[in-house]
């Protein structure tokens, strides 16, 4: 699974 | 950061707040599954490893150490605290940390966007947090009398959810390139796991019963 995942998420 | 995302943070930390009053005022615990607040600090450790290395902001730095000191603070309440500790209905609390953990762990490994110690228990987190909740329903449908307390917390955590939900419809329809299909599945499948208690909360609010699970 190719994705950049945004980590501003809590 | 928009309404959506705000609402739910906020959501998630009343339902914290509500736990950790609970506990104090009636320092008692009954009804409060050890077993998912310890699942939580599993998630919040492993998500939160990137406090170390990666600044968002402060009110995401912030939050993050909330979440973790909150549950940490609840789960040493529940073991070591002189009163409430004794409180805790360890028999009815049965829930196998392993039927979660070890699904969640080996869908990471397999199921990640990189194959890094990081990124993979990141996946982890994601995957544990979306059902972090079983054993909490599982003792709340084995509790005769549910306070409202407990019942409050089910469901504000329901609403966090649902509320992260609307966040990512709003973030796709707004912000290109947004796409997280791994947090987004989890994060569906997560509410659905709710939508069998917010149907007895309801009933019993609107018919002005106590909360009860049927068996």
């Amino acid at each position: 699974v190719a994705e950049k995942i945004a980590k501003d998420e809590l | 950061m928009n309404i959506f995302r705000l609402a739910g943070d906020m959501t998630h930390l009343l339902s914290i707040i509500v736990l950790l009053l609970k506990m104090n005022a009636t320092r008692s615990c009954r009804g409060v599954s050890l077993k998912t607040q310890e699942l939580y600090a599993v998630v919040f450790v492993c998500r939160y490893l990137d406090l170390f290395t990666n600044f968002i902001s402060l009110y995401n730095t912030v939050m993050k150490l909330i979440f973790l000191a909150s549950t940490f603070t609840i789960i040493y309440w529940m073991r070591f605290h002189k009163v409430i500790r004794v409180t805790y209905d360890r028999e009815q609390d049965t829930f196998r940390y392993q039927f979660l953990v070890l699904p969640c762990l080996v869908l990471a490994m397999v199921l990640n966007s990189e194959f890094t110690v990081m990124e993979v228990l990141w996946t982890f987190s994601i995957y544990l947090e979306a059902v972090a909740i079983l054993p909490q329903l599982v003792l709340l449908q084995r509790t005769n009398n549910i306070d409202n307390l407990t019942g409050n917390y089910v469901f504000l955590l329901g609403s966090y959810r649902a509320l992260y939900i609307l966040n990512w419809i709003y973030r796709f329809m707004t912000e290109p390139n947004y796409r997280q299909y791994l947090v987004w599945i989890s994060g569906i499948v997560q509410t659905i796991v709710y939508i069998d208690f917010f149907y007895y909360y309801i009933k019993s609010w609107r018919n002005n019963e106590k909360l009860s699970l049927p068996a």
